[in-house]
């Protein structure tokens, strides 16, 4: 299953 | 005080609708330099960055200030710039308003109400990146067109010397491929294979503005943001993506 990540997990 | 013109309103309408895509609203910070702005989606997925040097502008006079634009107000009003119409953005302090003015036979001025966005500035995260495809714009821009009829994702996969497209349907695929030797790359960077999947519906919001001759740099990395730079009539724009992942 695909997931969309946030930017907030880049940061 | 902040007051600047430029020389073509509709190469600027392009910026903004662009921005106005993927945002509600964002933050002009203005100083002698330029103007700067930063501002994520509200759902946080992609980032724009802004970066106007004061070399862009045919005039420009500014000290510091932060200016909150409601984005749907500015673009319908950047919809009324006409083909010669130089465009002059005035900030009026007493008012507290962004005066947006149409040059060409006469002047046409909207005043524009101004948002309290203050302390709302958005940091923009460095990454790093070992894989950048310099690509022809509107290469890019039909291709994610092209993967639109299939998907509501792609794959992006990058190699030494190969850029891929990749997008799967129930029962149709789509793969665009650019090598190093094609006309549509400029340049192709990287050492390592590496691939990352994006939602189509953002990308085609960040290429929105870009047409023929406009060239776009991105930087992949493995299930990493993508990260997107081009300029439109010396506005720089920068975007990040954030990837989808397999769970």
């Amino acid at each position: 299953k695909k997931k969309q990540l946030t930017l907030d997990a880049f940061f | 005080m902040f007051k600047a013109k430029l020389e073509s309103a509709k190469e600027f309408k392009k910026v903004v609708d662009t921005m106005a895509t993927l945002l509600d609203e964002i933050c002009l910070q203005v100083n002698e330099e330029g103007v700067r702005a930063a501002a994520m989606d509200p759902s946080h997925v992609a980032l724009l960055s802004l970066n106007i040097p004061r070399i862009a502008f045919e005039d420009y006079q500014a000290d510091e200030h932060e200016i909150g634009i409601e984005l749907e107000a500015f673009k319908k009003i950047m919809n009324r710039a006409k083909a010669k119409d130089k465009l002059i953005l005035e900030l009026d302090e007493e008012r507290n308003r962004l005066n947006v003015i149409f040059e060409n036979q006469g002047k046409r001025k909207f005043s524009l109400s101004l948002l309290d966005l203050s302390g709302a500035t958005t940091k923009v995260p460095e990454l790093e990146y070992h894989n950048v495809i310099t690509i022809k714009g509107d290469a890019l821009k039909e291709a994610l067109k092209d993967a639109d009829l299939i998907s509501d994702h792609v794959i992006m996969r990058a190699s030494p010397y190969e850029f891929k497209i990749e997008a799967k349907g129930d029962l149709n695929d789509f793969t665009a491929e650019f090598s190093s030797e094609d006309d549509a790359i400029i340049s192709i960077e990287g050492e390592e294979e590496v691939k990352s999947a994006f939602n189509l519906e953002y990308l085609l919001d960040m290429v929105k503005g870009v047409s023929k001759g406009d060239i776009v740099k991105l930087y992949l990395g493995n299930d990493m943001p993508l990260k997107m730079e081009y300029s439109l009539a010396g506005c720089e724009l920068m975007f990040l993506l954030a990837p989808r992942i397999e769970e």
